[in-house]
């Protein structure tokens, strides 16, 4: 075993061709990491103002960016998500990268004219993204 | 033909409503079968100017939801987190049909009063009621010298057999001032929950009802011409408030926002049989 030690050992500790900065790459965060984004929008874009009488602006925010490798302590991600990054870097990459998706939601309130002109005060739940997560 | 373009744009629309509609999603399915019409975002989306033409609210009601809105939701449409009750749907119905409306008697101070018919189509199976209220509302604010005392009867009427049968005993209330109405507050509010409950229970989709309001003063006196909590612009006939708890998962349960609730489709340790109301944090630690 002696020799194969010191055979090991007389190796170049990183192949000439290697360049550090590349490697390191890989570890820095991402530019565009997944996170939460605002996306303002009025019901009377939508010409939904003749019904929803309030609140005027709708902002439901959405979730986007890449999701770095280390996701567990950053996002609450599972196991899984680790497994599903490694299997698209290391043995298919048809299988795609964990995504960045809402995690939890707040509810809206709306005030609306139904058809019949009455008036309708409705909560709804999971309406505004508040987190997201990669999965 | 008309007949198969028809239902083609039915296939088409409905194909279209299961993709792309959220609010429709947010409208219990059997609502939609029930009134047979789709949501009106459906509506808006589908043939692009402004949906179904819809029936204008009345000024007055508009308000009066306006103030409810902003008194329970953020401008940002958050609901507040500040309130305790289960309601998570107020429905306001202004009467569809004013028949023998009596005019307010100014002198004794008699409200309007008259036959009211309210449609409550647009209450869906999934949505319980838990209070039912009376609106009235003054066009202009005012104040009683001294307190007030009023009476109201109501009679409500089987619609479909309204002309047959005779009403039934009128529900007597006895409702107690002061009324005394400042500038912010122009509406009286009359609980009827106990009264409509079996009707909205049992799905009526219109109620009939006639209703008689007399103010006197304390000491029976009857109000003077000035003092006549009518002595103002003629009352509108009352709106009938319906505060339900709407049972789909697509509405905001308030208990479940409580950290250690979870509604059923969340909370991994719930699969864990974790015991209801103890905080799943010490049990996941």
């Amino acid at each position: 075993a002696q020799d194969t030690v010191s055979s090991e050992l007389k190796k170049p500790l990183v192949p000439a061709s290697f360049n550090l900065s590349e490697y390191f790459k890989q570890f820095l965060f991402p530019q565009n990491e997944c996170e939460l984004h605002d996306f303002r929008l009025s019901f009377s874009q939508l010409k939904w103002d003749n019904w929803i009488v309030a609140p005027h602006k709708y902002n439901p925010r959405y979730c986007k960016g890449d999701c770095p490798r280390a996701v567990g302590h950053r996002y609450g991600s599972p196991v899984h998500t680790m497994v599903q990054n490694i299997i698209h870097e290391k043995l298919d990459s048809s299988v795609p990268r964990p995504s960045c998706v809402p995690a939890k939601y707040s509810p809206l309130s709306v005030l609306a004219i139904e058809p019949d002109g009455s008036i309708a005060y409705k909560e709804y739940e999971d309406m505004i993204a508040t987190k997201c997560t990669c999965r | 033909s008309q007949a198969s373009r028809g239902e083609a744009h039915f296939a088409t629309s409905a194909a279209l409503e299961s993709e792309a509609e959220p609010w429709s999603l947010l409208r219990p399915p059997d609502e939609r079968h029930r009134s047979g019409l789709p949501s009106p975002l459906f509506n808006v989306l589908y043939d692009g100017h402004g949906g179904l033409p819809r029936l204008q609210p009345d000024s007055r009601a508009l308000r009066y939801m306006k103030r409810l809105y902003k008194t329970y939701a953020t401008k940002e449409g958050i609901p507040k987190a500040n309130r305790s009750h289960l309601y998570n749907t107020v429905r306001l119905f202004t009467p569809c049909a004013q028949h023998k409306q009596a005019p307010g008697d100014q002198v004794t101070g008699t409200l309007p009063s008259g036959d009211l018919r309210f449609n409550l189509d647009r209450v869906t199976a999934v949505e319980h009621l838990l209070k039912s209220v009376l609106l009235y509302t003054w066009n202009n604010s005012i104040s009683f010298p001294s307190p007030v005392k009023c009476e109201c009867s109501l009679v409500v009427k089987e619609p479909e057999l309204s002309n047959k049968t005779l009403p039934k005993a009128p529900y007597s209330f006895t409702l107690n001032s002061p009324f005394t109405f400042q500038k912010k507050h122009k509406w009286i509010e009359i609980d009827v929950t106990a009264i409509l409950q079996p009707l909205v229970v049992s799905n009526k989709r219109e109620i009939h009802m006639s209703i008689d309001f007399t103010c006197v003063k304390d000491q029976l006196q009857h109000l003077s011409a000035q003092e006549s909590p009518c002595n103002m612009t003629l009352l509108a006939a009352p709106s009938l408030l319906l505060y339900l708890n709407d049972t789909s998962t697509q509405a905001y349960h308030r208990w479940y926002s409580l950290p250690w609730k979870r509604r059923p489709s969340q909370g991994p340790d719930q699969k864990r049989g974790l015991s209801e109301g103890v905080p799943s944090s010490r049990h996941r630690r």
